[in-house]
């Protein structure tokens, strides 16, 4: 599920 | 995270601290349009709901946080503290046509088909474009205060940078690649080429930002 995009960008 | 995130980012807060700054030392909102301000709130909102479910780092909250609170402030200060300085009749973008494209993009583009990634979609096509009503208020008025012009200018470097830090991140993370954000991003800071022209050839030679008759 972490893999859903870059979510850990702003 | 790298330093052209880092750069970005901290750009984005700078973008942020110039427009306060420039409210309070003016007392004033003239040259702000408080469509593309209320769009950024929308954004935020939609995109850090994460926050209740994801936990990414300690910097990625207490920035998250400082995103929806600034820009709901902001949005404070133009309707209530600073009301009789706003003219709503020269922020004439109608902005059910960017919000309606988004609602639609982001039905069709996300990462799976469930409220809180539709929303995500929705706020990176929306932010892609939230700068427009107040990029078509500067060519209406055909000027803007040099301080607006360094909110503008930061806010396009904090997009600018985003670029090279996918590139990096492409590189270096085994070539993964957020399609959504990277094409949204890359139209994103497209729009601020034609101020940037002005900005270098102008307001950072000393002059004011005047636009061409």
């Amino acid at each position: 599920d972490e893999q859903l995009g870059r979510h850990d960008e702003l | 995270m790298n330093l052209f995130r880092l750069l970005g980012d901290l750009s984005h807060l700078a973008s942020i601290f110039i427009l306060l700054h420039k409210i309070q030392t003016t007392r004033s909102c003239r040259g702000i349009s408080f469509k593309t301000q209320a769009l950024y709130v929308t954004v935020f909102v939609a995109r850090y709901l994460d926050l209740f479910y994801r936990y990414v780092s300690l910097y990625n909250s207490v920035m998250k946080l400082f995103f929806i609170a600034s820009s709901v402030y902001i949005l404070y200060l133009m309707k209530y503290k600073y009301r009789p300085t706003n003219d709503p009749s020269i922020d004439t973008f109608r902005i059910e046509y960017l919000l309606g494209p988004c609602v639609l993009l982001s039905l069709i583009f996300n990462y799976k088909f469930s409220v809180t990634e539709v929303l995500w979609s929705f706020s990176i096509f929306l932010e892609s474009v939230a700068i427009l009503p107040q990029l078509f208020m500067l060519q209406r008025t055909g000027e803007a205060e040099t301080i607006t012009t360094h909110y503008l200018a930061a806010l396009g470097v904090y997009r600018a940078l985003y670029i090279p830090n996918w590139i990096y991140r492409y590189i270096t993370e085994d070539g993964v690649v957020d399609p959504i954000a990277v094409t949204a991003g890359l139209v994103q800071t497209g729009l601020y080429i034609d101020f940037f022209y002005v900005y270098f050839t102008k307001v950072l030679q000393g002059q004011k930002f005047e636009l061409p008759a």
